[in-house]
C-alpha cells in the first residue's frame, strides 16, 4: 500500500 | 463456565459499535483476569485492542480460559434487542458453541435471553511492546471526532504536529487546506474538557483520516481520548472505558510515510 505500512510490520506474532 | 455481567449494557453495545466497522470476525478471549480482544482490520493497516478487567463487571466468572469466536455484525444485531438501561449478561459453557446473552430491565420486570452461534476463527495475536511515547495528547473525545470529521472534508491525510503548548491538525486537498490548533488547557472545573500535552520532544506525523474516522466511532465510550505518538511507530488512540479498573479500547495506526 502506498505510504501506509501494515500493523504486522511493527508488532511481532506471539 | 464463563459468565460476565455488564451492569450498564449500553457500554457493551457501544464497544461493539466501535469495533464492527473495522473488524468483521474476532475472538474475544476470556480468562480469570477479564475479557480482551485484539484484531486487525481486513487490510491489516490498523489494529483494535480491547481490555475489560474482571473488576469492571458487576459479576465475573471464568473457570477456564476460552475464546469466543464472534461475527461482530451479528453480535451487534442481537444487542439491538436490548434496551439502553438493561444489564447484559454473557454466558458460555466450556467447549460449547453458543454464547447466551441475557438482557434484564432495571426493575427486573423483563428478562430476555438470546443464543448466538459461535464461530471458529483463526486469529493472529500480535505482541504489542510497551512503548514510551514522545508525545501524548489527551483531549475531549468529541473534539477529536469533530476535527477528524471537519478535516476529512478537505483531504484524506491529516498531519498531527505536537508541541509543548499545543497540537496542530492540518490537511491539504484538491479544494484547499485547513488546520485546527488545540492549545493546552487544563480546565480544572471541567476535567472532561481539558486538553493535556505530555511532551518529551515535538512530534510531527501524518495519518489516514479514513481510519481515524473509524476510530472515532468509540467517542461515546469516554469523554476523553488520548493520542500517543512517537516517530515511525503506530499512533495509539485510547478511549478509557473505566478509569478505576484500567479497562480500555485502543486503536493503532501506522503513520504515513513519504514515497
Amino acid at each position: 500500500k502506498g505510504g501506509q505500512k501494515r500493523m504486522d510490520s511493527f508488532f511481532t506474532m506471539g | 463456565m464463563f459468565e460476565a455481567r455488564f451492569e450498564t449494557g449500553e457500554t457493551l453495545i457501544k464497544i461493539v459499535d466501535a469495533m464492527k466497522e473495522l473488524v468483521e470476525d474476532c475472538n474475544i478471549d476470556c480468562s480469570t483476569t477479564g475479557m480482551s480482544m485484539q484484531a486487525m482490520d481486513q487490510s491489516h493497516v490498523s489494529l483494535v485492542a480491547l481490555m475489560l478487567q474482571k473488576e469492571f463487571f458487576g459479576s465475573f466468572r471464568c473457570d477456564r480460559s476460552i475464546s469466543l469466536g464472534l461475527n461482530l455484525l451479528s453480535f451487534s444485531k442481537i444487542l439491538k434487542c436490548a434496551s439502553k438501561e438493561d444489564a447484559i449478561t454473557l454466558k458460555a459453557e466450556d467447549g460449547g458453541d453458543v454464547l447466551t446473552l441475557m438482557f434484564e430491565s432495571k426493575d427486573g420486570s423483563r428478562v430476555s435471553e438470546f443464543e448466538m452461534k459461535l464461530m471458529d476463527i483463526d486469529s493472529e495475536h500480535l505482541g504489542i511492546p510497551e512503548t514510551e511515547y514522545k508525545a501524548v495528547v489527551t483531549m475531549p473525545s468529541g473534539e477529536f471526532q469533530r476535527i477528524v470529521r471537519d478535516l476529512g472534508i478537505i483531504g484524506d491525510t491529516v498531519g498531527i504536529g505536537c508541541e509543548k503548548d499545543g497540537v496542530r491538525f492540518s490537511v491539504t486537498g484538491d479544494l484547499g487546506s485547513g488546520n485546527v490548533v488545540l492549545k493546552q488547557n487544563t480546565s480544572a472545573d471541567k476535567p472532561d474538557l481539558a486538553t493535556l500535552i505530555e511532551l518529551e520532544e515535538p512530534v510531527e506525523l501524518s495519518f489516514a483520516l479514513r481510519y481515524l474516522s473509524l476510530f472515532t466511532k468509540a467517542t461515546g465510550l469516554s469523554p476523553q481520548a488520548s493520542l500517543s505518538m512517537s516517530p515511525e511507530v503506530p499512533l495509539v488512540v485510547e478511549y478509557k472505558i473505566d478509569d478505576e479498573t484500567a479497562s480500555y479500547l485502543r486503536y493503532y495506526l501506522a503513520p504515513k510515510v513519504d514515497e
